[in-house]
């Protein structure tokens, strides 16, 4: 464990709680994407199963034990008990478009070619994409609220902070996993426009507004 | 033991 991926894993676990807390503070999931919030909640059942599996720290299966119950906690408060607040004619994205080809390349790019190997590739893959609905969403209602954008900043904040871990991580103990690197980089590089608006307007107190 | 970096995060 390094800082880098201890503040990225705490970067992560606020995204989660500020999210979470939104929902259920304003009773509404306006402006969130279900999609998005589906799409984690598959990345990280398939990741996770390794719990069942292969024992890592008290603080790995913790956290990941409060990643999958969050995170089907967020779905089904979008789904079912706020649903009359959930803004499904914006949340217009195609899961399929994301969740197919991350299959196709898991399949065709991992270490191992066994069930457990495949599907954490493929949740490796799909994260660095799951977020594309949520920022479609925000691209077509042209604005997000400032706690949506506080979430959003927090959740790509997470892996941004797990490249200089890995670089880290290559220097001090000589480990290089490149299915890691460039999926982390692919997601952070989608969350850079997003991060400009963040500082130029949201720091700045005004609400992010996307330029006409 | 995890073979691969990356397996042990989160």
């Amino acid at each position: 464990m390094n800082i880098f991926r201890l503040t990225g894993d705490l970067a992560h676990l606020t995204a989660i709680i500020i999210l979470l807390l939104k929902i259920w503070k304003t009773r509404s999931c306006s402006g969130i994407s279900g999609k998005s919030q589906i799409l984690f909640t598959v990345v990280y059942i398939t990741r996770y199963l390794d719990l069942f599996t292969n024992y890592i720290s008290a603080y790995n299966t913790l956290m990941k034990i409060i990643f999958v119950v969050s995170s089907l906690a967020t779905v089904f408060l979008i789904y079912f008990k706020f649903k009359a607040t959930y803004d499904r004619n914006h949340d217009t994205f195609r899961m399929e478009f994301l969740i197919i080809p991350s299959i196709i390349l898991a399949l065709l790019i991992r270490h191992e070619f066994t069930v457990m190997e495949v599907l954490w590739t493929f949740s490796i893959y799909l994260e660095a994409v799951a977020i594309l609905p949520q920022l479609f969403l925000v691209s077509k209602t042209g604005e997000a609220e400032t706690i949506t954008s506080h979430y959003l900043f927090a959740l790509g904040s997470y892996r941004g902070l797990y490249l200089l871990n890995w670089i880290w991580r290559y220097y001090f103990e000589n480990f290089l996993d490149w299915i890691s690197i460039v999926a982390g980089f692919v997601q952070t590089v989608l969350y850079c426009d997003f991060f400009y608006l963040y500082v130029t307007r949201v720091l700045h107190g005004r609400k992010l507004r996307l330029p006409a | 033991d995890t073979k691969y970096v990356g397996h042990d995060e989160l």
